[in-house]
This record gives C-alpha cells, sequence and structure tokens, in this order.
C-alpha cells in the first residue's frame, strides 16, 4: 500500500 | 485558531488546517483506509528569551477503514527557511505517536523548543513537518504544516539591557496610555487631541499613520528642538512642552511639520517617556530603530 497526505477540502471539513 | 488563517500577536501564533490521509492499495488503486486531521501549530515567543515554544496539535477527528488502527505521525521543526543562520530545535524529531481511531478522537502533541542562535538580528521562517505513516505501508507522507508567522529574534541593546529575544515582527504593537492614569494624564489628553486635529491620525491604530521608533540621538534632538522651541516653552512655563509625534519617532517635527505641542505638567512628561511608561513597551515588545507601532489612548 501507499498512504497520502492533503490539505482537505473545505467540503471535507466538519 | 481559526482554520485557514493565521491568528498572531506580538508573541504568539496559531495556524489550523485539516488535512486527509489515505491509505492506498497498490495497484489496485482502492482507499482501504482514509483519517481525517485537524491539525494547529503554534509559537510561544518570549521578549527575553532567544528560545520559544512551538507546538503542533494532531487531532483525528474520524477514521475509516485501515486507517481506525495504528496510524502514527512524527513531528519535526524545519529551520532551513531562515535567513540568516536557522534556527535550532530540541528535540530534533518526536514521535511517532500514535493514533487510536476505533476509540474515538485522539489529539497528540508534539512541544518543540526552538532557538535563535547568535547576536544578530535574524528573521526566522520555522515550519513544523509532520510524517504520518501506517504499518501497512512502507513509505510514510510528509506534510508541513505552515503558516507560522515569521519570527525575529535580535540582541539590541537600546531597548533595555535584557539580551536576546523574540516577536513575530508583522504584528505592529499597540502603546496604551489611559486618560485615568494620574501620573500621564496631560500627555494621554495632548495626544488624543493630536491624534484629531491634526491633519494626520499619527499612530492611531489602524489608521494608516504608525509612528516608526526613533532611539535617541541627533535626528531626536532636532524633533524636540524644533517643535519645543525655547519661545513655546517660555509660553508654556510652569508647564512643560510636550510634543506629538514623539520626537522618539521619525514622524518628529523636524521631518514632519504636522506636529502637536501643549503645555503638560514636567513630571508627567518624563514619567511617560521613561522606563515604565514607554520604555517599558518598547523592551517588552522588542521596538527596534524604525519598528512600526500604534499609540492608543483609553479611558
Amino acid at each position: 500500500t501507499r498512504i497520502e497526505i492533503r490539505e482537505a477540502l473545505p467540503s471535507e471539513i466538519p | 485558531c481559526r482554520v485557514g488563517e493565521q491568528v498572531s500577536d506580538r508573541f504568539s501564533s496559531c495556524a489550523e488546517k485539516y488535512l486527509i490521509v489515505s491509505i492506498v492499495e497498490i495497484p489496485s488503486g482502492k482507499v482501504i483506509g482514509t483519517a481525517l486531521f485537524d491539525a494547529k501549530n503554534k509559537t510561544r515567543l518570549n521578549y527575553k528569551s532567544a528560545t520559544w515554544e512551538q507546538e503542533a496539535v494532531l487531532k483525528m477527528v474520524r477514521s475509516f477503514g485501515v486507517a481506525k488502527f495504528g496510524t502514527m505521525a512524527s513531528a519535526e521543526v524545519d529551520c532551513k527557511a531562515s535567513q540568516g543562520n536557522g534556527c535550532t530545535s530540541a528535540p530534533g524529531v518526536i514521535g511517532p505517536k500514535v493514533f487510536w481511531g476505533i476509540w474515538g478522537a485522539t489529539t497528540n502533541t508534539y512541544t518543540f523548543k526552538v532557538t535563535s542562535p547568535g547576536d544578530a538580528l535574524v528573521g526566522h521562517a520555522p515550519q513544523t513537518k509532520v510524517t504520518v505513516s501506517h504499518p501497512s505501508s512502507p513509505e510514510k507522507a510528509h506534510f508541513t504544516l505552515g503558516n507560522i508567522a515569521p519570527v525575529r529574534c535580535d540582541s539590541a541593546k537600546n531597548i533595555g539591557n535584557i539580551g536576546r529575544g523574540c516577536v513575530h515582527p508583522l504584528v505592529k504593537p499597540v502603546y496604551r496610555l489611559s486618560k485615568g492614569d494620574k501620573a500621564v494624564k496631560g500627555v494621554a489628553e495632548h495626544i488624543e487631541d493630536a491624534q484629531h486635529k491634526l491633519k494626520k491620525p499619527w499612530g492611531a491604530v489602524n489608521k494608516g499613520y504608525p509612528l516608526h521608533r526613533l532611539p535617541n540621538g541627533d535626528l531626536s534632538r532636532a524633533n524636540r528642538d524644533t517643535a519645543c522651541t525655547t519661545a513655546v516653552k517660555n509660553r508654556y512655563k510652569p508647564k512643560s512642552c510636550d510634543e506629538y509625534p514623539f520626537a522618539g519617532s521619525y514622524e518628529g517635527a523636524a521631518v514632519n511639520p504636522d506636529y502637536s505641542t501643549a503645555p503638560v505638567p514636567l513630571s508627567e512628561n518624563r514619567t511617560e517617556g521613561g522606563f515604565k511608561y514607554r520604555g517599558k513597551f518598547i523592551m517588552q515588545n522588542r521596538v527596534l530603530d524604525y519598528d512600526e507601532f500604534w499609540v492608543e489612548i483609553t479611558k
């Protein structure tokens, strides 16, 4: 597997 | 802290963002786990220390699939983006710390002591880098939290004998004087009057004309002599001659015809310009030569 990290989009923020 | 914004005063800053970690199966490309993190990145500076505290707070807000079990993150401070000598951090690297999604949200805090070496005036752009890993993946993912306000450290002598210290220089400090303070009442009233009656609202908070600090020297003496001439001083006797913008600013009377003078009791004039008032403000905010500041008069 591979692991990725990115900043959340505004729509993904609770 | 506010999401997507950098909140800062002269000594602290906080930035918050949300991060998404995905664990992807190869070669199918299928996502077998995701986690959402709330990441806060903070500083706490000290006006009389070359060492400040920098803290990253990672909270796993929710997680799915394999990311629920054993997602880990470590953190380190990246001082490479500095001008001049970089900062140094203790410890160098923290972690990895485990996040346990199955039992609800876990918060892990990574606290560093970051030091600005030497005696020179140095600007630092310290960032916090996080490395996220998971037992299922041989690779790790890196992310720079960023958004920390720039840090400036100096060992200037003309702010008081306090050695090296650091501030967030993009935040202009506010010098506050109260009209209710008997020790400086006359000066406070004069400044308030001057900020309203002059062509420009010199020093008034966020009105566009900050003062710039001028250390004692030929120009500050010239400022004083231009505003408070012998004739003016004689007219104000037995009170003393107060001037605004301050002689200790680059907006003083020698270079700026838009100034004000008023008769003020000598003790108040001296107290305001002394170590307990303006001197303390300059020291505690590390207001260096030509640094901008505001002047606010309160009740």
